[in-house]
């Protein structure tokens, strides 16, 4: 599943 | 992380390198679009602010600042220090057809309606198209040097290889973020033309020259 609004990447 | 995310992180590095070592050595912007460059930094910018509210790596907060601090020092080499190499009779690309519909788009069409959510879709959004007045100043002009070439394929080559990050991320963490991948996809597309003409001419060590 997506995983909410967690931007880990550039 | 994985292997194609951090190719495709060294391939960025790879571009602004390149481009900042074009203007440098060469002193001169000639070919380069201001307003993409502008339309760079504003991406970087919207997209980045959460350096103060979201702590990801140290790795993360290193390339971050690296591309916000390159991306400003690029403007101020072009429309500052070598202002007068800057060709911007060709660079005539209208921004506000883009920045208008990505701005309206990030509005409706993002994971939530919060400023930094809407910040960052906006950047994702604008990343996309944020090339556009530099691929049509070479259509306009007809041609590009070698090393405005090598830029652009750098540029070109970082999202693609994001691309098979995020095929690699939906198999191994059943991670997936649509708007990122819908953009992402829609950015290396418009680099098509351009990869083309890359490895049939410049890579056999013509210049790249568009049939006129």
């Amino acid at each position: 599943s997506e995983v909410e609004t967690n931007h880990d990447e550039l | 992380m994985n292997v194609f995310r951090l190719a495709g992180d060294m391939s960025h590095l790879l571009a602004i390198i390149i481009l900042l070592l074009k203007i440098w050595k060469t002193r001169s912007c000639a070919g380069i679009s201001g307003r993409s460059q502008l339309l760079f930094a504003l991406t970087y910018t919207a997209r980045y602010l959460d350096l103060v509210t979201n702590w990801v790596s140290l790795y993360n907060t290193v390339m971050k600042v690296f591309f916000i601090a390159t991306s400003y020092a690029t403007i101020y080499l072009m429309y500052l220090k070598f202002k007068a190499t800057y060709d911007s009779n060709h660079d005539t690309f209208r921004v506000e057809f883009l920045l208008l519909p990505v701005t309206i788009l990030a509005l409706v069409l993002n994971h939530e309606f919060s400023f930094m959510e809407i910040l960052w879709t906006f950047s994702i959004y604008l990343e996309a198209v944020a090339i556009l007045p530099q691929l049509f100043m070479v259509s306009k002009t007809g041609e590009a040097e070698s090393i405005t070439s090598h830029y652009l394929f750098a540029l070109g080559s970082y999202r693609l290889l994001y691309i098979f990050n995020w095929i690699w991320r939906y198999y191994t963490e059943e991670y997936y973020d649509l708007i990122a991948i819908i953009a992402g996809v829609v950015q290396t597309v418009l680099y098509c033309d351009f990869f083309y003409l890359y490895f049939t001419k410049v890579l056999k060590g013509k210049k790249l020259q568009l049939p006129a």
